[in-house]
C-alpha cells in the first residue's frame, strides 16, 4: 500500500480537486483507493457526495475521531459505489484540532499509528493500493500528520506568483519531517494546476518552476477547465460528470504517470 | 478609526488581493490606511513590497511580535511611500501561533487590546482612518483575533461551489464572536471575486448568493483580470501596476462603495 499526501499551504491551488479526481482516476485503473479528508471544510467529502451539498455522510465517524478519539480506521471508512473507491469524511471539528491535540505526546505521529493499526482482512476491512490525504491550506498539525504518515508528497501548484513563493517554506518543513518523523517520505512531484496557457503569467511561472524545481516537476499539467469547477456542485468526480473534458483527460494522464512512477520501482 | 477584517476560511478566494487593492484604493481617496498582515505566508507583505519577492522588510517586528511579545503597534508599522499607506508585515512565525497562545487568557482579544493601547500623536504615531486585517484561510486564533478587534467584516468569495459551502460555517462563527467577544462587529458584506461572466457557474453562484445572502451582497463585483494576478510579482498594487485595468476600476468602485456606506452613517 502506498500513501500520498496532497499538500500546499497556499489556499485554493487545487488540492481537493486533485484528491478527488486523481483518486477516482486511480480507481478507474483498477486500483483500490482510500481518500482521507483532513480538512475542516470537508470539501473532498462534498466533492464526492453524490448529492450536491450533502457531505459524504455527516456524523460521528470522521478523521477527527480517528485522530482525537482513537477510533479504528475501519469505523470511519465509507464505500462510494458510484466512484469505485472508499473515503473517510472530514468534519468541522477539525478546526479545533490544534487545541485538541496540544497535550498529545508525538501528536504528529497519530495518523501514522492509526494506519499501522489497520489490518486488512479482505472482507470487512478492505486492503488498499493507495491512500490519498487531502489537507487544509496550512502547515499545522493536520498537514504534519499527513507528511509523517505518507510515503509520497504531491504538491499541487497554481501557476501564479504567491504559489511559487510558498514553495521554499514547504520544502523547509518537508526536510524537518524527513529528518525527525518520516525518513521514507519522498517528494513525488509538483503538479501545475489551473494552467491557463493564454496568459503570459502561467508561462513565466512554469519557467521559474523549471529553473528551481526541475527534477520535481511532473509531466502532467492540469489545464484550467470550468467542468472541474462545476463537478463538485453535482457531487461527482470529473470522470463521472464530464468524462470527455480536458479536466478528465488531464487527471487520467496524471494517474497513469503516477502509476508508471510508483509501480515501476 | 474603522477596522475591517477580511476573512474567508476557503483558500484562494481573493482575501490578500482585496486587502492590498482596497487598502490602496482607500489611500487614493485620501484616507489614512494601515494594513495588518496576519498570515504566516505574508502574501500581503509580498504583494506591496515594491521589489518582487522581498517581504515588506523582514525582521523582528511583525504581527507575530504584536500578538505574542506584546510589542507596541507603533514598533511594527512601516510606511509604504509608493502606495501611500502604512503596514505591519506578517511572519512565518505566525504558523505556530496556536501553540504560542494556547495558554494565554482571553487569547482572542489580544489584537483588540494592542490596537486600543495605540495612541496616535500625529507625528511618530500616525492616526488612521481605516485598518484592514488580511487573514489566513482558516477560522483559528488569528482570524478570531481579527473578528474580535474589527468593526466590520468583509467576506471575499469566489463564485464557485466550495466558496458558497463555507459561508454557513463562517456565519456561525461570526454569531458566536458577536455574542461573546465583539457585539459591535457588523458584516459589511460579501464581495464576489474573480467573477468570470463567461461561465454559467458564476451566474448560478451569484443567484444562490442573492437567494441566501441578499442583504449582505455588495454592489461591487471584482472581475477576473490577469493584471490582478500579475501585480504581486512586481510588488505593486493594481493601481500602480495597471491603473487602467478592470481590476483597478473594480477596486476603486469597491473603495467608493465602502466609503459611502461607512461614512454616511
Ligand atoms: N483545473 C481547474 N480548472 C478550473 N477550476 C478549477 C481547477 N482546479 C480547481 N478548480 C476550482 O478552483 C477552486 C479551488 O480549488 P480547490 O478547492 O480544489 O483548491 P484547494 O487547494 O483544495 O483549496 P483550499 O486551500 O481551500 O483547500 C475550486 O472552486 C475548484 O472547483
Ligand atoms: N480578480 C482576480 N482576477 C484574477 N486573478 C486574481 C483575482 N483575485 C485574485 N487573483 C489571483 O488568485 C490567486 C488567489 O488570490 P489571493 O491570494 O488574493 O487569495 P487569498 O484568499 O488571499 O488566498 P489564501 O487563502 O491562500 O490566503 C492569486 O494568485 C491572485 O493573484
Ligand atoms: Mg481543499
Ligand atoms: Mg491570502
Amino acid at each position: 500500500m502506498k500513501s500520498i499526501a496532497i499538500i500546499n499551504q497556499k489556499g485554493g491551488v487545487g488540492k481537493t480537486t486533485t484528491a478527488a479526481n486523481l483518486g477516482t482516476a486511480l480507481a478507474l485503473e483498477g486500483r483500490r483507493v482510500l481518500l482521507l479528508d483532513l480538512d475542516s471544510q470537508s470539501n473532498l467529502s462534498m466533492h464526492l457526495s453524490g448529492e450536491a451539498g450533502d457531505a459524504l455522510i455527516p456524523g460521528e465517524r470522521s478523521s477527527f475521531e480517528l485522530l482525537v478519539d482513537k477510533m479504528p480506521l475501519e469505523e470511519g471508512i465509507q464505500r462510494l459505489e458510484s466512484e469505485g473507491l472508499w473515503a473517510v469524511p472530514g468534519s468541522q471539528d477539525l478546526a479545533g484540532i490544534e487545541m485538541a491535540m496540544a497535550q498529545t505526546i508525538g501528536r504528529e505521529l497519530t495518523l501514522r499509528d492509526a494506519l499501522h493499526a489497520y489490518e486488512p482482512d479482505g472482507e470487512v476491512r478492505p486492503g488498499f493500493d493507495y491512500i490519498l490525504f487531502d489537507c487544509p491550506p496550512s502547515l499545522g498539525v493536520l498537514s504534519l500528520n499527513a507528511l509523517a504518515a505518507a510515503d509520497y508528497l504531491l504538491i499541487p501548484l497554481q501557476t501564479e506568483f504567491f504559489s511559487l513563493q510558498g514553495m521554499a517554506q514547504l520544502m523547509e518543513v518537508v526536510q524537518v519531517v524527513q529528518k525527525r518523523l518520516n525518513p521514507e517520505l519522498e517528494v513525488l512531484g509538483v503538479l501545475p494546476c489551473m494552467v491557463d496557457s493564454r496568459t503570459r503569467l502561467a508561462g513565466e511561472v512554469i519557467t521559474e518552476l523549471e529553473r528551481h524545481f526541475e527534477t520535481l516537476l511532473l509531466r502532467a499539467r492540469i489545464r484550467k477547465n470550468v467542468k472541474l469547477a462545476e463537478a463538485p456542485s453535482f457531487g461527482q468526480s470529473i470522470h463521472l460528470y464530464a468524462p470527455e473534458s480536458n479536466g478528465a483527460a488531464d487527471y487520467r494522464f496524471l494517474g497513469k504517470e503516477i502509476l508508471a512512477r510508483l509501480e515501476a520501482e
